[in-house]
């Protein structure tokens, strides 16, 4: 048997809308030490893989490894119907081809329950090595989703160049051309509104515009987005999800001819 | 400029 409590099942519920655009149906794989999912989309550019420790949650058991192939389009309707304040569980019994998400009111007065069929899916994992990346860049994810969304505005691909003292986004397309520069915060109140580049080699990279608006989508699950960069090299973008895990998306970068 | 793939840089499993 599986079973996870989230108290706050919105956190769960913003983890589904993060994932389900570059991703409709991907296998959970549940262990003892939480839940882990690994995705690519459909033409092999990005990846998402996602990180929820057992810890983080109210309560956890899984008394065997499951491998649980879920249609996330379905799971987000599903969650839709979660009061925000709902507590959620997640359950798979024994020899059972569903999963049950059980939503429960603050006040304990609503109770409800409902039933997902698991799917059989083939998935293709990649090996992605531990990457001593030339450049970390963090910054408020609010920041990052609005300048992607502006970008997309001008062309279809985001040049974006870091040095040491700031990141330059910018894309040009049909219509014209723009860049939105952004320097290291040199002295904020809160910590969730800097900008901080960690940086060992300046980099400049090209990517599809239409995969980091997708990345956005989870952007609501944290203040702070880091990417991760090196010459040549797949970006990570991470979000952390709490302090029970994260969720990196990986995205080839576009080169020359 | 042209898109490259994933699995130009990270191997199968």
């Amino acid at each position: 048997m599986f079973e996870a409590r989230l108290a706050q099942g919105s956190i769960f519920a913003k983890v589904i809308e993060g994932l389900r655009e570059l991703v409709t149906e991907a296998t959970w794989e549940c262990s003892g030490n939480g839940i882990t999912l690994q995705a690519m989309d459909s033409s092999h550019v990005a990846l998402v893989s996602l990180v929820l420790r057992s810890d983080g949650f109210e309560t956890y058991r899984c008394d065997r490894n499951m491998s649980l192939g879920i249609s996330l389009t379905s799971m987000s309707k599903v969650l839709k119907m979660m009061g925000k304040d709902d507590t959620l569980t997640i359950r798979v019994n024994d020899d059972s081809d569903a999963i049950v998400l059980s939503m429960e009111s603050q006040n304990q007065e609503e109770f409800a329950e409902y039933e997902l069929r698991l799917m059989d899916l083939d998935s293709e994992h990649l090996g992605i090595p531990d990457t001593d990346y030339s450049c970390v860049v963090k910054m408020p994810s609010t920041k990052f989703s609005r300048i992607c969304r502006d970008m997309a505005i001008l062309g279809d691909s985001v040049t974006i160049c870091s040095t040491k003292d700031g990141v330059k986004f910018g894309a040009k397309g049909d219509v014209g051309q723009g860049s939105i520069r952004l320097n290291q915060s040199t002295n904020v109140d809160k910590e969730e509104d800097a900008v901080s580049i960690e940086l060992r080699e300046a980099v400049a990279l090209t990517f599809a515009v239409r995969y980091l608006n997708m990345f956005c989508k989870a952007a609501p699950l944290s203040n702070q987005v880091n990417l991760s960069m090196s010459e040549d090299t797949p970006l990570m973008c991470e979000f952390k999800v709490g302090d029970m895990g994260h969720i990196r998306f990986y995205l080839a970068p576009k080169i020359e001819d | 400029m042209i898109q490259s793939a994933l699995t130009d840089y990270y191997t199968k499993r």
